[in-house]
């Protein structure tokens, strides 16, 4: 890890296995075995790439740490991601629903809280994880309310391009923008 | 549109709007003009990628025409597909829903038929065009289903890799390599 970890900082894209090995004192065969646990190919001449080696060896020292999430706008998206019993699978466990609507939706058993609690429950909760599937127009100061109560991580599904302080990590999900890559292929990357 | 096709089929990856301009017979200053309306913006100094430009005028040129679109699998998630009244904002039209159960799911006006109607409905209306949202064990068998009844393009959100045959087209909506995103960064390009 902290020979990546240097790499990346001197500014180096790629590393073949037989100098990452040095690096790390370990022969190159075993440690070609390693990495294919991790299913990572090196490209076969050029190598492997520093920055994807970094994410899996994060995401295999993260493998026993669940991440706890939760989905703000609980309508019919909102709704069937909170039904869905697979998140566990991966490590993600959903903890709770916000939305102006707290009304019982069939099929779910989790909490759904009033907007007013979500500063005070994520907190109690220790959650930095929200997924946001609120209408369009909500999209923006729904976000700043995350961000302000503590939410360091949103997915967002809705077609608004969030803008949301530095530190915060935003990965937005366009389904429209899915369906017309299958008619046009790549466009031109999202505007932000 | 040709000048661009041209170039494609030379392998030439990027091209200044000067050159552009000049293939097309038409001043620098008008072109760019044009091509901002396409919001595509020339990287400075690079020039214009030459696939994002013929898949930007492709959008252009299907501006009017509406994609019919089939929904596959109507459980939660494909439900809240066929709830969603903003698809048509982006020229694409669900038609029909597909599904083993097919009582009246609420909320949704649609016509949800029995899996042995694919075919004849598929053509009937006219569909190239799916969205899978089955079970994963179920993925597979159905997708053959579907490019045996003339569908072209399947926009597929079950954890399932397809393999269909070369023609068909498959984009993979992975939600949790989304969410794995926010906390790993980009991973393993996803095994196919
Ligand atoms: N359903 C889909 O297939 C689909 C597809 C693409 C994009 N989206 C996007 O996902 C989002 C959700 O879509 P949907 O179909 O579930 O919508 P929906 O209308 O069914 O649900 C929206 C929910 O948000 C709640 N809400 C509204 N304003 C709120 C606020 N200020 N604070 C908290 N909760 C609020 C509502 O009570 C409702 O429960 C939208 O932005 C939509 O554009 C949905
Ligand atoms: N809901 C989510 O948030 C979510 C998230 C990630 C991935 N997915 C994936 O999306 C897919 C759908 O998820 P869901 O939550 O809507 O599931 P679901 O169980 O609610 O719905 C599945 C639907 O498919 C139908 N079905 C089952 N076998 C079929 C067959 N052979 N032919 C036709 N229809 C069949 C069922 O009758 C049911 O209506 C799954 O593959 C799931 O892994 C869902």
């Amino acid at each position: 890890m902290n020979a990546l970890v240097g790499l990346q900082k001197q500014g180096v894209g790629t590393v073949s296995s037989h100098n990452l090995a040095a690096l790390c004192n370990v022969s190159a065969s075993a440690l070609r075995k390693d990495l294919m646990a991790f299913r990572s190919k090196g490209k076969q001449r050029i190598g492997y790439s520093v920055a994807e080696l970094l994410n899996l060896l994060k995401k295999e020292l993260y493998r026993d740490v669940v991440e706890k999430v939760v989905v703000v706008g609980v309508g019919s998206f909102g709704s069937a991601l909170m039904k869905y019993n697979n998140f566990s699978l991966y490590n993600f466990q959903i903890v709770a629903g916000f939305d102006e609507d707290t009304t019982h939706r069939k099929g779910i058993n989790l909490p759904i809280y009033k907007m007013d609690m979500l500063a005070e429950t994520v907190k109690e909760l220790d959650v930095t994880f929200a997924i946001l599937t609120v209408p369009e127009i909500a999209a923006q100061p729904v976000a700043r309310l995350l961000v302000e109560s503590g939410i360091e991580k949103i997915l967002n599904f809705t077609p608004a391009i969030l803008k949301v302080a530095k530190p915060v990590k935003v990965n937005h999900v366009n389904l429209v923008y899915e369906m017309e890559y299958l008619l046009f292929g790549a466009l031109e990357p999202e505007q932000a």
